[in-house]
């Protein structure tokens, strides 16, 4: 075990163990600005926890980020980690991402699906979906990205519990789901919603279960075009961006579909490295660099949701 | 733990919107346990599958068949899995 957030090795994947002992290092270093909190427990029980950065303030303007909600992602919980280490260390250090920092708070939930996550360590690497059961099937697993409460079961996920798109039974079965989507409600103040997938090097944004651009869509793609260029000006990886629909596939219940119609307008999806050399399986050299350019886009929305206050 | 020895992720190019809907009824043949890692959507876009060491002569046959160009992505997932593993207790130690 790590004895504090500076020993600790971001450049290799960690178990669920060692990235929940991570949240209780980086509090206990910096108990004015990071918090754990438990937003619910998970199908097989297991504590949901999101990291809450805060200079202050009373339910301030928030940007939610989370990663790892297909389990398989792994880079994405790796990246999650080293977010987290940064949020803290550039507090105060870097003067822009101070400012964000003095007018809202970050919520960071790194291990969105923490059974699935447990999953892909003691039995199937290659796990996407929850481990809720579902009556008269035996497949095991939603698939959480399609479960949420936007254009559920239209096409672009299944109905077919064996399926890795099930949707499930209903809107927010999965209880994974079901947490953030009471935590949302309940904060009411989140203006920015970023949820981050992997493979294919892609920034998205609503809809993915129709066609009709989200109302903002020209300013969604222009701070998705200028997030990109940030991305792409530290080692030169390729991103494409658009809505999820018109870049990637048709995918109903997603999560960002559902943000936006709750009336978050800087709701984004990226789809991190690479785009098919080694997909699920990124060599864990890769994870350093890969949330060092990610951080660079999420810098770039983060300061755009600051300046246009809505 | 489940062994990914043999399987391999094949990356299918469909060059049109009737290509693409026979990747689809790949995808709904249940016992050759495909995992799609990208699914089939737009002609074009790559459409990326992880295939069971069983499975693998009777999908490229079906491609070969259909005339669906495809590479292999990843030879063996579970090499690349032991190299994982082997990272991961490398740097514990």
């Amino acid at each position: 075990r790590a004895r504090s957030t500076n020993t600790f090795n971001y450049a290799t994947y960690h178990t669920l163990e060692e990235i929940y002992d991570f949240m209780d290092l980086l509090a206990a270093e910096h108990p004015q600005l990071v918090s754990k909190l438990q937003i619910g427990s998970s199908y097989e029980g297991r504590p949901i926890y999101v990291l809450k950065f805060s200079t202050g303030g009373n339910n301030r303007p928030a940007i939610w980020i989370d990663t790892g909600i297909h389990s398989r992602e792994w880079v994405t919980q790796a990246s999650g980690v080293w977010f987290a280490k940064k949020i803290a260390q550039d507090y105060g250090q870097d003067p822009a991402f101070t400012a964000i920092l003095d007018n809202m708070d970050i919520f960071l939930e790194i291990v969105t699906n923490p059974d699935g996550f447990a999953f892909t360590h003691s039995k199937n690497r290659m796990w996407r979906k929850t481990r809720s059961l579902t009556s008269g099937s035996t497949c095991i697993g939603v698939d959480p990205n399609r479960n949420w409460d936007a254009g559920f079961g239209k096409a672009g996920s299944s109905s077919n519990p064996c399926s890795e798109t099930y949707r499930g039974k209903f809107a927010n079965s999965e209880v994974e789901v079901k947490s953030i989507v009471d935590f949302v409600k309940e904060h009411g103040n989140i203006k920015a919603f970023i949820s981050i997938h992997s493979y294919s090097q892609l920034l998205l944004y609503p809809f993915g279960y129709k066609r009709e651009s989200p109302a903002d869509k020209d300013e969604l793609d222009q701070v998705a075009k200028s997030a990109v260029e940030a991305l792409t000006s530290l080692y030169g990886t390729k991103f494409k961006y658009g809505s999820i629909i018109t870049t990637i596939y048709q995918a109903s219940g997603g999560t960002i579909d559902w943000t936006y119609d709750q009336g978050i307008k800087y709701s984004f999806t990226f789809e991190l490295r690479d785009t098919g050399r080694y997909g699920f399986l990124l060599p864990a050299s890769q994870i350093i660099p890969t949330a060092q350019e990610t951080w660079l886009a999420l810098l770039t929305i983060m300061e755009h949701t600051l300046n246009h206050p809505y | 733990k489940e062994d990914f020895v043999g399987h391999q992720v094949l990356r299918i190019s469909a060059a049109d919107e009737a290509q693409v809907q026979m990747v689809k009824e790949l995808e709904d043949l249940e016992h050759l346990q495909l995992d799609f890692w990208r699914g089939p959507a737009q002609p074009g876009s790559p459409i990326d599958v992880r295939v069971p060491f069983p499975s693998i002569q009777a999908v490229k046959v079906f491609l070969e068949a259909r005339g669906l160009r495809y590479t292999i992505m990843i030879e063996d997932v579970q090499s690349l899995l032991d190299d994982e593993q082997e990272q991961m207790f490398a740097s514990r130690s």
